[in-house]
C-alpha cells in the first residue's frame, strides 16, 4: 500500500 | 546547566514520549531552554523537542552545551520519578556526565544518578517551523489516540483526508476496513473536546501505521494535538505542553506509485 517516503526527500541536511 | 523541574514526572513523560522512536539524542541547552531533534533509523519520523525555561521551577544555562544521551539509559533512571519529587538536571561546563537529582521534601529523601554522556554525530535536518500547510486541525489528544489505536489494528497504512465534510481517518486492510469521520465542534464546557479545522485545500494522505502508534505515546504531554498536513511536505503532529514548549513529530507520507 504505497511507497514510504523518507524525510531527506523534503528537508535539507544542516 | 542547572535546571529544576518542580515535578520530576514531567521530564519522565517527555522522555517516554519519544524513547521508542529514536535511540539517542543530543539535547542542545542554551539560555533559551533545552531543544533537541532526532530522526529515527528509517529516516521517516523526526522528533523535535522544545523545553523552554517556563517549564522549569528554576533554569540556568551559562553557556550553550550539548548533552548527548542514550534514551534507554535515561529512561531507566527516570523510573524513579514521582510527582512528589523535584528533579534537577546538572551538567558541568566540560560535560562528560549528566547528574540527575531527585528530591522529595516531605519524605526527606534524595536520590542522585550520574549518567555518562555520549558523543552523538547525527546529521540534523533543516526543518522550517513555519512550514506552510494546507490543513491545520486541533483536536482532543485522547480522541486521536483512540482512533489511531482502533484503526491501525486493521492495516499497515492509515489514511487522513480533510474536506468540506470534516476530517476522515480510514484504513483498508486485507480482511477489514474502517473509517472515522469527525466534524468541527465547540464544547464550551469541555474545551479539550473541541475540534477545529482550517483548510485552504483538501488533502488525502497515507502514513505507515507503526509511526502513528509511536507518535501517540506523546499524548500524555497534552490534552490537545495539533495536526498539519500538506500534499508537498511531511505531516506535523504536535503536542504542546501547558507551560510552553512541546514535542512535534514530522512524518513522511506514503505515496501510491
Amino acid at each position: 500500500q504505497g511507497t514510504q517516503k523518507r524525510l531527506d526527500g523534503f528537508f535539507k541536511v544542516k | 546547566l542547572e535546571a529544576k523541574f518542580d515535578d520530576s514526572t514531567i521530564f519522565k513523560k517527555i522522555i517516554d514520549s519519544f524513547k521508542d522512536s529514536v535511540s539517542q539524542i543530543n539535547f542542545m541547552c542554551s539560555e533559551s531552554g533545552i531543544e533537541a531533534q532526532a530522526i529515527d533509523d528509517s529516516r521517516v519520523l523526526l522528533v523535535s523537542l522544545s523545553i523552554p525555561p517556563s517549564c522549569f521551577e528554576t533554569y540556568r544555562c551559562d553557556r550553550p552545551t550539548t548533552v548527548g544521551v542514550y534514551l534507554s539509559s535515561l529512561s531507566k533512571l527516570l523510573k524513579s520519578a514521582s510527582s512528589s519529587a523535584t528533579l534537577t538536571l546538572y551538567v558541568e561546563d566540560q560535560p562528560d556526565e549528566l547528574l540527575l537529582l531527585f528530591e522529595e521534601s516531605k519524605a526527606s529523601k534524595s536520590m542522585e544518578y550520574k549518567m555518562k554522556l555520549v558523543d552523538i554525530t547525527a546529521d540534523m535536518l533543516e526543518v522550517d517551523s513555519d512550514m506552510k500547510s494546507d490543513v491545520s486541525v486541533e483536536m482532543s489528544g485522547v480522541e486521536f489516540t483512540k482512533i489511531v489505536r482502533d484503526l491501525t489494528q486493521l492495516s499497515d497504512s492509515f489514511t487522513v483526508s480533510v474536506g468540506k465534510d470534516g476530517i476522515v481517518f480510514s484504513v483498508d486492510g486485507e480482511t477489514a476496513s474502517g473509517k472515522v469521520l469527525l466534524q468541527p465542534k465547540e464544547d464550551l464546557a469541555n474545551p479539550e473536546n473541541n475540534l477545529s479545522i482550517s483548510m485552504t485545500k483538501t488533502i488525502d494522505l497515507s502514513f505507515a501505521s507503526k509511526y502513528l502508534l509511536d507518535i501517540i505515546k506523546a499524548s500524555t504531554l497534552s490534552n490537545m494535538i495539533s495536526l498539519k498536513f500538506s500534499e508537498e511536505t511531511p505531516a506535523l503532529f504536535e503536542f504542546k505542553m501547558e507551560k510552553g514548549g512541546g514535542i512535534g513529530f514530522y512524518l513522511a507520507p506514503k505515496y501510491d506509485e
